[in-house]
């Protein structure tokens, strides 16, 4: 994957997704 | 269980839609398939009358999502007494369009030469899912955000062994494409994306835990009454 700060992106999503 | 395609959707058996009782003989089995594109109605017309059956026609009621058949249905002879055909009814939809309840709800007429039939059948949804359902991940992290948390659905989805890669796999296959995945606290968390024919975009989280086969699907969509019928999808196309 492109290093396009989306990968990050994603990366903080699922963690707020788990610990809200 | 049904009968998996090489370059499709999954496709149910056969069910009766339409007993040879309740239509002066003729008797209806059916199912929904989506290959490449290409949606049809595979039917089964069995002649459990005395009298040969000619002169077929087939029409739907408008729908929720404009199913209708794209060409005529085509019986090439008379059916004769115990006679069976196989008939495959390409459909688009491009039809008349009304929001019915349940949404999947489709109901069809058939005549003969002895009469006009009617009857209602369910369609899985994932005969609606497009083939360029892949959304563009900036677009994907921007709607998800844009999307209320009241749209989102919340659905479990029970006793399926497979892991993340094999789901992954599974639901590309109906056209549920896999655009992100990150392992959290020992979880797998898959984002997804699929697109109905009518431009409904649906987003999707599926949370997997190793060793557990009981998966959390959260849904988002603009429009949250399609997200039930998108879990049962999920669903059926996981659990064959």
């Amino acid at each position: 994957e492109l290093d396009d700060g989306l990968d990050e992106a994603f990366s903080r999503l699922a963690q707020s997704r788990t610990n809200p | 269980s049904g009968v998996g395609s090489l370059s499709g959707s999954y496709v149910a058996p056969k069910a009766v839609w339409l007993p040879a009782m309740k239509a002066k003989g003729l008797e209806i089995s059916g199912t929904f398939t989506r290959q490449v594109g290409a949606i049809s109605m595979d039917l089964q017309l069995t002649n459990k009358a005395l009298q040969v059956m000619t002169d077929f026609a087939i029409q739907f009621n408008r729908n929720s999502f404009g199913l209708a058949p794209a060409a005529p249905l085509q019986v090439h002879a008379p059916l004769s007494p115990n006679q069976t055909v196989e008939i495959s009814l390409p459909l688009n939809t491009v039809g008349s369009v009304m929001k019915m309840e349940p949404l999947n709800n489709l109901q069809v007429a058939v005549k003969n030469n002895i009469d006009v039939f009617y009857f209602s059948t369910l369609y899985p949804l994932h005969i609606l899912f497009v083939e360029d359902g892949k959304m563009d991940r900036q677009m994907f992290l921007a709607t998800w955000k844009d999307i209320p948390n009241e749209n989102e659905a919340q659905f479990q989805i029970r006793d399926c062994p497979l892991n993340a890669e094999a789901v992954s796999s599974k639901l590309q296959n109906s056209n549920v494409f896999t655009i992100a995945k990150r392992n959290v606290e020992a979880q797998d968390m898959l984002y997804q994306s699929l697109r109905l024919t009518n431009g409904i975009w649906v987003l999707a989280e599926l949370r997997i835990q190793p060793g557990n086969p009981n998966f959390t699907l959260s849904l988002k969509c603009r429009a949250p009454e399609v997200s039930q019928h998108v879990c049962q999808a999920y669903e059926t196309i996981l659990k064959n």
